[in-house]
């Protein structure tokens, strides 16, 4: 463990947590995808099925359920307890666009032959394009919540501190996985017209507003 | 080998 994945994985959790109370305490869930909240969802479930057969340490156990539970229960309140105000007309992208391309590559490349690691490899990559219909509903929508924006700001910068550790433990103990590296640096890039907008806008106190 | 593939990352 590294200061850049430990920074990295609390700006997950901050935004996460973020999210739900926005969703909790607004009781609504305007402006937020839950296409993308499903993909999230799914991303967690493939990638921990070893949660219960491969102990790494205590943090790790505990984050990975922490995730598993705020990430369903973000898709329990969107779809079922505030239902009345999920916004289903700007949450259109069609996720099935990401996930079977996904799934392909998951076979094709892949470190490992195996169902636990080819379900890994697939949740890596649909990672780096679960936030797209997110991104899309506020291009639909030409705005965010400033709240919605934290949670998108602390999301992206999660990934972009992966990097950095990545990098880190390259030059301290030679380890790097090329297929995490490879999908965090495009789930990174995928934000980087977000995080103009958010410097230059939201924390200058204006609204996110996408150029229409 | 098999350590490799243990994943220690969240």
């Amino acid at each position: 463990m590294n200061v850049f994945r430990l920074v990295g994985d609390l700006s997950h959790l901050l935004a996460i947590i973020i999210l739900l109370l926005k969703i909790w305490k607004t009781r609504s869930c305007a402006g937020v995808s839950g296409k993308s909240q499903i993909l999230f969802s799914l991303v967690f479930i493939t990638r921990y099925l070893d949660l219960f057969t491969n102990f790494i340490s205590v943090y790790n156990s505990v984050m990975k359920i922490i995730y598993l539970v705020t990430s369903l229960g973000t898709v329990y309140l969107m779809y079922f307890k505030f239902k009345a105000t999920y916004d289903s007309n700007h949450d259109t992208f069609r996720i099935e666009f990401l996930v079977v391309p996904v799934g392909g590559l998951s076979f094709l490349v892949n470190h490992d032959f195996t169902p636990l690691e080819i379900l890994w490899t697939f949740s890596i990559y649909l990672e780096s394009v679960a936030i797209l219909p997110q991104l899309f509903m506020i291009s639909k929508t030409g705005e965010a919540e400033t709240i919605t924006s934290h949670y998108l700001f602390a999301l992206g910068s999660y990934r972009a501190l992966y990097i950095v550790n990545w990098v880190y433990r390259y030059y301290t103990e030679g380890f790097f996985d090329l297929i995490a590296i490879v999908a965090g640096c495009v789930q990174t890039i995928l934000y980087c017209d977000f995080f103009y907008l958010y410097i230059t806008k939201v924390l200058k106190g204006k609204q996110l507003k996408l150029p229409a | 080998n098999d350590k490799d593939s243990t994943h220690d990352e969240l």
